[in-house]
């Protein structure tokens, strides 16, 4: 663990107890794609399906714990609490996301580390969590302007990877044989597809106004 | 690390 590592779980950890606050506080799930948090509980679902088989540590376990939890009860809050599903934008929340689901999973059969059953869907999910934030992105260009939760759980959410692209760097130069391509390009494609979220984030943040 | 063990991330 170093600190890049530590600080890229904290801004993710950060990410879901913002939108968590935002969905269990004001009931409102306003500005949030529900296609991407369905998105999401698919990559924790896949991803961690290690829990059960390989033991890494008391935090690994913890954190893989609270974000299956976590995104797997904001889809339920989305879908069927009564009063945050009233404030979920079916009309404009309508990026077809399912059609990402495929091509990560033919590519992740494609180009992998190991053939295994455990290492393809980790793979996969990995492809999957790169292209996630689609539909969260497109929701918010047509809903323009967001409120600050909202645009804070994008920011940290696009944030944590970036983090975790510096602690690449560090382990790639502190540990022999830490090699992992597939990790790292889909990494870096995840952040990049923030590139332009975070122009407009920080205009609007250093202009002290909303996310716009 | 076997690789088996690979995945220490998140």
């Amino acid at each position: 663990m170093n600190i890049f590592r530590l600080a890229g779980d904290m801004t993710h950890l950060a990410s879901v107890l913002v939108l968590l606050l935002k969905i269990h506080t004001i009931k409102s799930c306003a500005g949030v794609s529900l296609r991407t948090q369905e998105l999401y509980a698919i990559v924790f679902a896949t991803r961690y399906l290690d829990i059960f088989t390989s033991f890494v540590s008391v935090y690994n376990t913890f954190m893989k714990l609270v974000f299956l939890g976590s995104s797997f009860s904001i889809v339920w809050y989305m879908r069927y609490h009564k009063a945050v599903h009233r404030t979920y934008d079916r009309e404009q929340d309508t990026f077809r996301h399912w059609f990402l689901v495929l091509p990560c999973l033919v590519l992740a059969l494609l180009i992998h580390e190991k053939f295994t059953f455990l290492e393809v869907l980790w793979t996969f999910s990995l492809y999957l969590e790169a292209v996630a934030i689609l539909p969260q992105l497109v929701l918010l260009q047509r809903t323009r302007n967001i409120d600050n939760l909202t645009g804070q759980y994008i920011f940290l959410l696009g944030g944590y990877r970036g983090l975790y692209i510096l602690n690449w760097i560090y382990r790639y130069f502190t540990e022999p044989h830490f090699v992992h391509w597939i990790t790292w390009i889909a990494g870096l494609v995840q952040t990049l597809l923030y590139a332009d979220f975070f122009y407009y984030y920080f205009l609007r943040f250093i202009g002290g106004r909303g996310v716009e | 690390k076997d690789d088996a063990a690979a995945h220490d991330e998140l």
